[in-house]
């Protein structure tokens, strides 16, 4: 080979790791670094491609786990926990020799490096033709996290390489297998909501669909609840797909629909912003030339600010903003605070059994339409409120009480972190 | 860059040498299984194998057929026929398709167990 594999197995690069059977399952920690060796690159796609492609396969990964991967370019080769390279029949030093172009097309070793036949025909993602480098690339990550090879249909580890549409997605198998290794992601939000949109159908007749979007720090995730998992691809910057509000950090989200009202507003800190849903962007001024952002104190008189969190009650006329402890129900159409209020969460919203309350500083609440109900969102825990129908089968429960938390991800799957180096794959 | 040593660059074919074999015979599916774990005994995964890779032969290499036609959704013949050989000679990831039997080490002493395990 020209590639000179000699010359790194001179330098003692043997493959780390364990054969299966080994001691370790799993790595330990949950940043992973990895380098595609400078000294055994592709000879068929670009470095940029290459490069490109490799983070894209890890991205894959982390999407659906609590692990992060990062590209490293400095550390010396032994720190580096996933090193990934191209060879040709003996290779690198490794003793599992390549057999040519055809047949075996790459290997891992579980908790240590890929190797990839160079004699084969690896093609980016885009091809139709040639072998997919980031399936193949995905598929040999499995192995290194700690997977081994299943017949499941559909599976990314299925030992043969399927030639298929360019788009492949790790599917449900893949994701349960990975999280019984490493565990589900958890984490808080900083708000969740529904978002309502109106759609003609193919007869021309106006349909309401909603989607569900999950905000932390300065991403969102999209939630397919048919599916029952994030969209593919994400999560997205706020600065991307949310043009004209904060970046980062939203305190609360409410959507006042009535009949004669259709208003989206974000807040943050003391202010709010409207959002513009046919423009898809926050409104810069409002009907009297009033620019946004606006103060919490100025639209909503006697809310304080900044909030924990809001949701619009659609059956009451009511937002119901959270600080603290205390909550405030405010009438939108007299566009003030009910007489009444503030009062204790746990008041108007009270514990079903004694004691298994957030009681304050709630991160999200939402009316969710795929589950007709309330939840509120603290930590990684969720309480979901008392609905109609849990009333109708069960009548000693109490209003808009709240059912005994549970794990967010056991609910809602794989709202994972990426690494940020990769967020804008 | 690859290194090209024709002018016109014909050498950018693949060299027939750099083709991978096919499987097409009975020996070569005795490695085949072997290699990739079908055949009972534990592919040489390690970085110093001693020696060539134990084939299986007879009654173990029928069910070793049997096993790997089972898994690639192939009537469960034993024989290696024309489809069985084509499954072998898919592109395929060169991991080991069968998990090896738990190693016959002493039990480890009593502690936490491996923090991925216990996660959850």
């Amino acid at each position: 080979s020209p590639r000179a594999p000699l010359s790194l197995s001179r330098r003692g690069w043997q493959p780390r790791g364990y054969p299966d059977g080994g001691a370790a399952q799993a790595f330990s920690k949950r940043t992973l670094s990895w380098r595609l060796l400078g000294e055994a690159l592709s000879s068929q796609l670009s470095v940029a491609d290459q490069r490109r492609i490799v983070a894209l396969a890890f991205r894959m990964w982390s999407e659906v786990t609590p692990l992060d991967f990062r590209e490293d370019l400095a550390a010396p080769g032994a720190a580096v926990d996933i090193k990934l390279g191209f060879g040709r029949g003996r290779h690198l030093g490794c003793p599992r020799a390549f057999d040519g172009s055809g047949q075996e097309f790459a290997h891992a070793w579980r908790l240590g490096d890929i190797h990839f036949d160079d004699d084969e025909h690896f093609t980016p993602p885009t091809s139709d033709t040639g072998i997919s480098l980031l399936k193949v690339a995905v598929h040999e990550i499995g192995h290194v996290l700690g997977l081994p090879h299943t017949y499941r249909t559909g599976s990314i580890m299925q030992p043969n390489y399927i030639p298929q549409e360019p788009a492949f997605e790790l599917d449900w198998s893949d994701r349960k297998a990975i999280q019984k290794l490493y565990g589900s992601c958890e984490g808080s939000f900083d708000t969740a909501f529904d978002w309502i949109r109106k759609e003609r159908n193919q007869y021309g007749e106006v349909m309401v669909r909603f989607s569900t979007y999950f905000f932390r720090n300065s991403w969102y995730w999209l939630y397919e609840n048919r599916n029952n998992r994030t969209r593919y691809g994400d999560p997205i910057q706020i600065l991307t797909g949310w043009p004209g509000i904060p970046t980062h950090n939203i305190d609360a989200f409410v959507h006042i629909w009535t009949w004669k009202r259709d208003e989206r507003y974000f807040f943050q800190g003391n202010q709010y912003w409207r959002y513009d849903s046919d423009k898809d962007q926050a409104l810069t001024e409002d009907e009297q030339g009033k620019s946004y952002p606006k103060l919490i104190s100025e639209g909503f008189p006697g809310i304080p600010s900044p909030l924990d969190t809001a949701f619009y009650d659609r059956r009451q006329k009511l937002i119901y903003f959270f600080k603290e402890s205390l909550v405030f129900a405010f009438d939108v159409n007299r566009n003030r605070v009910l007489n009444s209020y503030p009062k204790r969460i746990t008041e108007v919203f009270p514990a079903v059994i004694p004691q298994n309350h957030p009681f304050r500083n709630i991160d999200s609440a939402y009316y969710s339409y795929a589950y007709n109900s309330i939840f509120f969102f603290k930590g990684n825990a969720y309480w979901k409120v008392v609905n109609d129908k849990d009333k109708q089968q069960n009548s000693w429960l109490p209003a808009n009480g709240l059912f005994p938390k549970k794990f967010i991800s056991e609910k809602w799957f794989d709202v994972c972190d990426v690494h940020i180096s990769t967020l804008n794959m | 860059e690859s290194l090209f040593h024709s002018r016109d660059r014909s050498d950018l074919e693949p060299s027939p040498l750099r083709q991978a074999k096919p499987i097409a015979d009975l020996h070569a599916a005795q490695r085949f299984l072997s290699r990739y774990g079908w055949s009972g005994v534990w592919a040489a995964w390690g970085p110093s194998p001693e020696g060539p890779p134990e084939t299986p032969k007879g009654a173990a290499l029928a069910e070793a057929v049997r096993r790997f036609q089972r898994a690639n959704a192939l009537p469960a013949s034993g024989e290696l026929d024309a489809a069985t050989l084509a499954a072998m000679n898919r592109p395929r990831c060169g991991v080991p398709d069968m998990r090896p039997p738990p190693p016959s080490a002493p039990p480890s002493p009593p502690g936490p167990p491996p923090r991925a395990r216990s996660r959850r």
